[in-house]
This record gives structure tokens, C-alpha cells and sequence, in this order.
């Protein structure tokens, strides 16, 4: 059976503080894809990859949905359970969930609406290649 | 005010061994 839902984290609030892997602070809606790609470059441990949603089902909770997701270039199958409201960056978009009005509504963050074939920043660790 | 690291905005999508 899938996981519970994530729970909404703090940090997707407009306003909040974000460090970058060089130190530099930006806002959470100022974030850019550049940001999250240079910032792993820097990492050690952490490697950004691309992940493709391609499929977006209900969840076991009517706020909550199923995203399935192709991961980096071995296409691994990876399902994640969330609140309809979570967000994820979208290479090139940026923010984007399944539910834009809700996650505006409750973060004040502007969103686009996550599809398949959207492709999401996500990561992995560098000693898993 | 708080300040979050980055990488706590990205989901972690590791491919699970019983793929």
C-alpha cells in the first residue's frame, strides 16, 4: 500500500527564506530552475534528476492523489502519496501542484497545475548511480 | 525568521531495491 500523504511543510509559505547550496538567500517563489541545478552541482551528495509524471491518480484520502513518476535516466518507477496542494518545480515552469487555487489559497504561492509529462525537479544520492 | 536549505523543496525519488 502506498505511504501516508506528506505532510505540508512550512517552507512552501511565500515569504520563506531559502538557502542555496553557495549560501545565497532567495524567497521560495523566487526560485528558479538554475537555482536548484546549480545548487546540486556543489552538493556532494545530492543529484539533481529529472523526473517525469506519468500518471496522477486519486489518493486513498479525497485530498490526496498518487503521482507516479519515471526517475532519471533508468526511468525507475517511483509513486509518491500527497496532498493535492503539495507543490513540485517543474523544470523550465516552476511551481506547479495538482491543485494551484488550493495551494495559492493556502501558501499565497503562485502555481501552475501539474500534468503528465510535466518533468519535476527531484533528487537522488550521488552514490546511487 | 527561519531559514530552509534548499534541498528540503525537492522530493527524494529513489528508485526502491524491490524495483
Amino acid at each position: 500500500s502506498p505511504p501516508s500523504p506528506v505532510a505540508l511543510p512550512p517552507f512552501f509559505m511565500r515569504g520563506s527564506i531559502i538557502q542555496l547550496a553557495d549560501g545565497e538567500l532567495k524567497r521560495v517563489e523566487d526560485l528558479k530552475t538554475e537555482d536548484f541545478i546549480q545548487s546540486a552541482e556543489i552538493s556532494s551528495e545530492l543529484k539533481i534528476d529529472s523526473s517525469t509524471v506519468e500518471r496522477i491518480d486519486s489518493g486513498q484520502s479525497p485530498n490526496a492523489v498518487v503521482i507516479q513518476f519515471s526517475v532519471g535516466e533508468l526511468k525507475a518507477q517511483v509513486c509518491v502519496e500527497v496532498l493535492v496542494e503539495y507543490p513540485f518545480f517543474v523544470f523550465g515552469q516552476g511551481w506547479s501542484s495538482c491543485c494551484p487555487d488550493r495551494t495559492t489559497q493556502l501558501f499565497e504561492l503562485s502555481c501552475a497545475k501539474l500534468c503528465v509529462g510535466d518533468v519535476c525537479v527531484s533528487l537522488t544520492l550521488r552514490s546511487l548511480r | 525568521v527561519p531559514v530552509f536549505p534548499w534541498h528540503s523543496l525537492v522530493p527524494f525519488l529513489a528508485p526502491t531495491q524491490s524495483d
